[in-house]
């Protein structure tokens, strides 16, 4: 099989760093976590955060920082979050 | 559509609007124009006057800004964040500040600016960002041609849902 491209660890680093961005400011809740969510923080965290912004933007669900997720953080936008504050 | 919680909307249905910083990117006239275009998208849909006024504190404050400006919403330099609202309300409510950063045009050479505006101002009268990727208050930037421009159902509905129609 094909070895994956040698630029691939830092893309996929960037991209991580670029959504935890992202996430932080559209998809954050002020005013604290509930305390479910208090448990699951880092990792599952930012997945549940990746799940919400594929719902919203009607892609597909998967928790992962695919090519259509990373297209949609890429894009030029509002700053107001998508998540109610 | 979405609303914010609470669903805060004006409780007056004249405005008053003032455009307190332009940007070098774009002539004020032009700025002028694109602002009051946007506005009057949005007021064809619902019974809300728009009335500019030069100096004092207005409704809608509009301004372009750069990174940090006082309200801990900071820019973020070329392309990233666009602009950004503020719903309604006292103080800080309905101001509606635009990255002075990009680069604003009347046309497609850059940010288009009633494009900004129009989707801005949805949320200085009350409305969150929509899901649908059709609507005016999709959170992502798309060009709307100025000119003849109609605001997309989804956005009509979220609007009237707070102030009513427009009775012609």
């Amino acid at each position: 099989a094909p070895s994956p491209p040698a630029a691939t660890p830092r893309t996929s680093r960037n991209n991580y760093h670029l959504a935890q961005a992202y996430l932080d400011k559209y998809y954050t809740r002020k005013g604290g976590h509930q305390l479910g969510e208090m448990a699951a923080r880092g990792a599952s965290s930012l997945v549940k955060k990746i799940k919400e912004l594929q719902a919203f933007f009607g892609l597909r669900v998967t928790g992962k920082l695919d090519r259509s997720t990373m297209d949609v953080i890429k894009r030029p936008r509002c700053g107001v979050p998508d998540v109610a504050n | 559509y979405r609303l914010f919680p609470g669903e805060p909307k004006w409780k007056k249905n004249t405005l008053t609007y003032r455009i307190s910083k332009y940007t070098p990117s774009m002539a004020a006239a032009d700025v002028d124009k694109a602002v009051e275009m946007a506005l009057q998208a949005w007021g064809s849909a619902v019974p809300l006057t728009f009335v500019r006024v030069t100096s004092g504190e207005a409704d809608i404050m509009i301004s372009f800004e750069s990174g940090d400006h006082g309200d801990s919403y900071p820019f973020d330099g070329p392309r990233g964040t666009l602009a950004h609202a503020f719903a309604p309300g006292e103080g800080l409510g309905g101001d509606t500040h635009f990255d002075n950063a990009e680069k604003w045009t009347m046309g497609t050479n850059g940010f288009n600016l009633f494009t900004v505006a129009a989707h801005e101002f949805g949320h200085a009268l009350g409305l969150a960002h929509s899901t649908d990727p059709s609507a005016l208050m999709y959170p992502t930037y798309k060009y709307q041609h100025p000119y003849g421009f109609h605001l997309p159902k989804d956005d009509v509905k979220g609007i009237q849902a707070l102030y009513g129609p427009r009775k012609t």
